[in-house]
């Protein structure tokens, strides 16, 4: 996955992410891209959860998942996951659910409760940064105020980093793939580098939900692991979602 | 670009979208939160039962290249079952209603909703 959130020079925020999913679970030769991937495209659709008939937020997901790893509370925040790989992985955690310590928060239930329950940037950030898990994981979120954006780089039962949009420094955008930040990618998985560089290139006078699609359109941010690219904006509401494919020659990842 | 054997210069024009990187858009759907947590989803999932039920097999059949047992697999599907009962509510009550909307295994519908967690090893 790539996500990124970044503040315009008018102090207007934007979120954006690729949904990348299937590595390793079944290469379709003869369609040239990954049998997950390919499976998951038809399921995804756009979600508007309402109660007494007015949107308390929406979300871009998969048919039949009830969690989230995409989604919007208007007017309030913006939040996207990605998937964070460590040897102490959710499978330790669901190995202890099932011995029943069951103090930790399925990662999709938490993000789905934090859009549906908090009712500010910050109450969303403590929630993300400070429940326990059952599974490492990246946390994007973005606010609806100059400033309010941030990575939060979880463990199972810490946050190990939270990296905040700091405009008066020069941090106007955060962008995060598969990796700590502090750490370089894989080599032959950087998507790191490529979306920093079409950032810059952009530039923050220049960002807008438009520009961050041709951002997220370019290879190998577009992969063949990709299944959707959403785009969100806080202060309008907006969310916009759109199934994706990436034709040869593409990085399979 | 140089690194990278399939990078590519920065797009400009993608948006709006169009052309061989477009797939389509997503249909949109309301989920009433004031519904019981087992009727929420149905609408929804009936309408996409078949594809639902499509990544579903390909999930057991991604477990049997893993697993190499149907025994194991079935037993593996019972004790998930029982696990969706343990989740917190409503999404166990969520979960089921799924389940029961599609015909489908609840340990299966279990399974696709705590992915992640098994995976990110």
């Amino acid at each position: 996955c790539t996500s990124i959130v970044a503040e315009d020079t008018t102090g207007k925020l934007y979120h954006a992410r690729n949904l990348d999913f299937g590595l390793f679970l079944g290469w379709d030769v003869n369609a040239s891209s990954w049998r997950t991937t390919q499976k998951l495209k038809p399921l995804m659709v756009s979600l508007d959860f309402q109660r007494n008939n007015k949107t308390v937020f929406r979300s871009a997901n998969f048919a039949g998942y009830v969690g989230m790893v995409s989604g919007i509370r208007p007017g309030i925040f913006t939040l996207t996951m990605n998937e964070r790989f460590s040897l102490d992985g959710g499978y330790i955690g669901v190995f202890e659910w099932l011995l029943g310590q069951r103090n930790g928060w399925w990662m999709s239930f938490l993000t789905r409760s934090v859009l549906e329950n908090s009712t500010s940037y910050e109450d969303a950030k403590d929630r993300l940064a400070h429940s326990k898990l059952l599974a490492p994981a990246y946390f994007i979120l973005g606010g609806n105020k100059s400033g309010e954006g941030c990575v939060i780089t979880r463990s199972r039962v810490a946050a190990l980093d939270i990296w905040d949009l700091d405009t008066k420094n020069g941090v106007w955008y955060v962008v995060e793939t598969n990796y700590d930040r502090w750490k370089p990618p894989l080599v032959l998985d950087d998507r790191r580098s490529p979306a920093r560089n079409c950032l810059n290139q952009t530039r923050q006078e220049n960002i807008s939900l438009p520009a961050l699609y041709n951002i997220l359109s370019t290879k190998p941010i577009l992969n063949k692991l990709t299944v959707s690219t959403t785009l969100l904006q806080v202060s309008e509401g907006h969310m916009e979602t759109y199934l994706r494919e990436c034709p040869d020659p593409c990085s399979p990842w | 670009v140089a690194k990278d054997p399939f990078g590519e210069e920065c797009k400009t024009l993608a948006y709006p979208p169009s052309g061989p990187t477009y797939k389509g858009k997503v249909p949109t759907y309301i989920i009433n939160l004031d519904l019981p947590p087992s009727e929420r989803w149905v609408q929804l999932t009936r309408d996409k039962a078949a594809e639902v039920k499509d990544v579903l097999k390909l999930m057991k059949d991604i477990l049997t290249t893993f697993l190499h047992s149907g025994k194991f697999i079935a037993s593996l599907e019972s004790k998930l079952a029982w696990l969706g009962s343990t989740l917190p509510y409503p999404f166990n009550e969520e979960i089921k209603g799924i389940a029961s909307a599609i015909d489908a295994p609840l340990g299966d519908i279990v399974l696709f909703n705590i992915f992640y967690e098994v995976f990110t090893v």
